[in-house]
């Protein structure tokens, strides 16, 4: 019974999840290629976001943060049954690819589309 | 380095394909930025501008058609003596052998159609090399069978797939794709035979090699060894079984 399992589960509350600004969420994050050290080889783009997911996730999953139901199921062990079962983790959800221009090592310049390479969402799970 | 147990679960092999992949195709980091400058680098950066934003997106409208394109310049081209009002050299491409994870989708031969001298100017074309050619035989006019492109008009881009395929090593034991590039002078102009002998056409005609990144079905139905060995080290031949 779904409703008597979430009448179980205290209603969400700042002590437990912390201020607002905490909460799991998407960072821009920028880096240069210098930064990685890759900048010998890659001549475009000039700079790279690969963003990050940081914050505490609720102990309520709203649907905003696209959990699966493992994630949900998860909680509730931690919150009812054992605490040395962690909470879910706030982790990217989407990613979006990178186009990249390189010259290789034997002078051949390649164009290629790196897949999941930019955080765009974030997820607990 | 990583110590925590969990880690250990994933599967063994590739453990880290990014890293893996980056290996493979960077320069040491003690090697230099071979440098590549001219009209290769130019025409490279024109189709990252066309294909991706300046953040790296690529365009949701790009026309690319791949996800990998691999521009390869020739090893060296050898002028052959003048025939007529034609000049010509041979012009050899390596062609490494790709991994199990691309597909060669297209396959582009990209030159100057016209180059332009100070008193004169030469029509040029591109023609796949075959062993035993008719010595007697030249087009009359310069284009083949190129097909429309973005390219400027200055370079003509002509499909080439079907030659890929073909057999034939250079002195090393690279495996090369052979190519002439044909120039034919107006007639009556100045004799060009020193100019053509001393001209590099390494900026002037190169390969481009489309692939596209088959990765998830490699991952789901990962090839027998066997076979893996055998596509790395000829990859066409692969192509062929597929079919």
């Amino acid at each position: 019974q779904a409703g008597s399992i979430a009448s179980e589960v205290p209603g969400p509350s700042r002590e437990h999840d912390g201020p607002e600004s905490n909460q799991c969420s998407l960072h821009p994050f920028q880096v240069s290629f210098q930064q990685l050290g890759w900048d010998h080889w890659i001549i475009a783009p000039n700079l790279y976001s690969p963003n990050y997911c940081k914050g505490v996730c609720p102990r309520v999953l709203h649907y905003g943060l696209n959990s699966p139901n493992h994630a949900i199921i998860q909680n509730l062990v931690n919150e009812l049954v054992d605490q040395s079962v962690p909470q879910p983790s706030c982790v990217p959800y989407k990613y979006v690819p990178i186009s990249i221009l390189l010259i290789e090592a034997n002078g051949s310049i390649l164009y290629k589309e790196y897949e999941g390479m930019i955080a765009q969402s974030c997820t607990c799970r | 380095q990583v110590g925590q147990p969990s880690i250990a679960h994933l599967p063994e092999a590739p453990t880290l394909p990014l890293i893996q992949e980056l290996l493979e195709e960077a320069p040491g980091k003690q090697q230099r930025k071979p440098r590549v400058l001219g009209h290769p680098l130019r025409y490279m950066m024109e189709l990252y501008q066309r294909s991706a934003d300046a953040s790296g997106h690529p365009r949701e409208n790009r026309t690319i058609g791949a996800t990998m394109v691999r521009l390869v310049r020739p090893l060296a081209s050898v002028a052959r003596p003048r025939r007529g009002s034609w000049h010509i050299q041979t012009l050899d491409f390596p062609l490494r052998p790709n991994r199990v994870a691309y597909q060669l989708v297209r396959a582009t031969v990209v030159y100057r159609h016209q180059l332009h001298l100070t008193h004169s100017h030469l029509s040029c074309h591109v023609e796949p090399w075959i062993q035993k050619s008719p010595t007697s035989h030249f087009p009359s006019s310069g284009r083949g069978s190129s097909k429309p492109s973005l390219l400027p008009k200055a370079w003509t881009e002509m499909d080439i797939m079907e030659h890929v395929g073909q057999k034939l090593w250079n002195r090393k034991g690279r495996r090369v794709l052979r190519l002439r590039f044909m120039c034919q002078q107006p007639r009556g102009s100045e004799v060009l035979e020193f100019w053509w002998h001393g001209t590099s056409s390494l900026d002037t005609v190169f390969l481009l090699l489309y692939f596209n990144d088959t990765q998830s079905v490699q991952k789901t139905k990962p090839l027998p060894k066997g076979l893996k060995e055998f596509t790395e080290k000829d990859s066409s031949l692969l192509l062929r079984r597929a079919r």
